[in-house]
C-alpha cells in the first residue's frame, strides 16, 4: 500500500455537495461513486443527478431515507442511465420520477460489489486502489459537531446511519486515517471531508462497503 | 400585535440560547475525553449547532443499513505434511 492515496489527486472526484435538509445521503454517496467510476473510465468528470436517484429509486424513500445497497441494485439491475445534474437538478425534496427516452445520453454502471471489511481495513485499502472510491455507511451521530482532526472516538460500529464516500487514505502520520467525503457542504469538517482513523473499524467504516464497476 | 411579535421573538431567543448551551456542553464533553491524543478530532460550533441531536439525527442520518457478506480475502493455508 502507498503511504498516501487520494482519488481527488487523480481528478476523478467531483466537488462536495450539500444535501440540505434532505435525508438523501444514500443517494449522494451512490451518485458520487458513479461520477468517479465514469471519470475513471475515461469520460469527463461531471456531476450526475442525485435527484433522479431520489425520485426514481423505487425501493427507497427519497429524502426520508434509503439504502445504498437498494440504490446500487436498482441502478445495476435496471441499467438506469444517470443523467447530468444540470438536466435533472437537486431540489432537496421528493418529486415525481422523470423519465428520459432510451436514446437520451446517460451513464449506467455495470455492477457493484458489497462487502464487510471489519478487521480487514488493509484489504479495504487495496480495494479502494483497484476499484475507486468506496461507498460506506457509518455512525455519524457525533459528526454533528465535527470541525476537523482525526475521528477516533465517540461513535460505534453496528450503528450505521449515514452514507458517505471514502476517497483515499493517509498513513504518513500517526494515526493513519481514511479520507471521507461527506454531503453536508464544503463548510463542514475539512472542506466538506472527515478524517477517520484507519484500523479498529471506527464508526463502523468497514462494516458496509460498496464499490461500483463500469 | 407588537407584544405577540415580541413574545415570539423572545421565545425563539430562549430556544436559541438553550440550543447553544446544549451544544457547548456537548462540545466540552467531546473535547475533554482524549485531549492528549495525536491529531484527535475537534468538536465545536458549526452549521448544525442550532439543532438538537434528535433533530439532527431525524433529518440527516437517514441511511438504512444492511448486512454485508464478509470480504473473502485470500486466506493463507498451511501446506499439509507430505513426504
Amino acid at each position: 500500500l502507498p503511504l498516501r492515496f487520494d482519488w481527488r489527486d487523480k481528478h476523478v472526484v467531483t466537488q462536495v455537495r450539500n444535501q440540505q435538509a434532505c435525508g438523501g445521503c444514500w443517494a449522494f454517496s451512490v451518485v458520487a461513486a458513479a461520477e468517479s467510476a465514469r471519470a475513471r473510465a475515461g469520460q469527463p468528470l461531471e456531476a450526475l443527478s442525485v435527484q433522479q436517484v431520489i425520485d426514481c429509486s423505487y425501493d427507497n424513500y427519497g429524502c426520508s431515507g434509503g439504502s445504498t445497497l437498494s440504490a446500487l441494485n436498482w441502478l445495476s439491475k435496471m441499467q438506469v442511465k444517470l443523467v447530468s445534474d444540470l438536466e435533472y437538478p437537486f431540489t432537496a425534496q421528493n418529486g415525481l420520477c422523470r423519465y428520459f427516452p432510451a436514446s437520451h445520453s446517460g451513464f449506467s454502471i455495470k455492477g457493484y460489489s458489497a462487502y464487510n471489511f471489519s478487521d480487514q481495513e488493509d484489504e479495504m485499502a487495496k480495494v479502494l486502489l483497484t476499484s475507486g472510491p468506496l461507498i460506506v455507511i457509518v455512525d455519524a451521530v457525533s459528526w454533528q459537531d465535527y470541525l476537523g482532526g482525526i475521528i477516533q472516538h465517540h461513535c460505534s460500529s453496528g450503528e450505521a446511519n449515514h452514507a458517505v464516500l471514502v476517497t483515499g487514505f493517509d498513513r504518513t502520520g500517526s494515526p493513519p486515517y481514511w479520507i471521507v467525503r461527506n454531503s453536508w457542504g464544503s463548510s463542514w469538517g475539512v472542506d466538506g471531508y472527515a478524517h477517520v482513523k484507519m484500523g479498529g473499524n471506527i464508526c463502523g467504516i468497514a462494516d458496509s462497503v460498496s464499490a461500483v464497476f463500469v | 400585535d407588537a407584544s405577540k411579535y415580541y413574545r415570539m421573538n423572545e421565545s425563539s431567543e430562549i430556544l436559541s440560547s438553550l440550543l447553544l448551551l446544549e451544544s457547548l456542553n456537548r462540545h466540552r464533553y467531546l473535547n475533554s475525553l482524549f485531549p492528549r491524543e495525536n491529531s484527535t478530532a475537534v468538536y465545536g460550533i458549526n452549521q448544525f449547532s442550532y439543532l438538537f441531536p434528535e433533530e439532527f439525527k431525524a433529518i440527516y442520518l437517514r441511511s438504512r443499513a444492511s448486512r454485508f457478506p464478509r470480504y473473502p480475502a485470500d486466506v493463507q493455508k498451511a501446506i499439509p505434511n507430505v513426504s
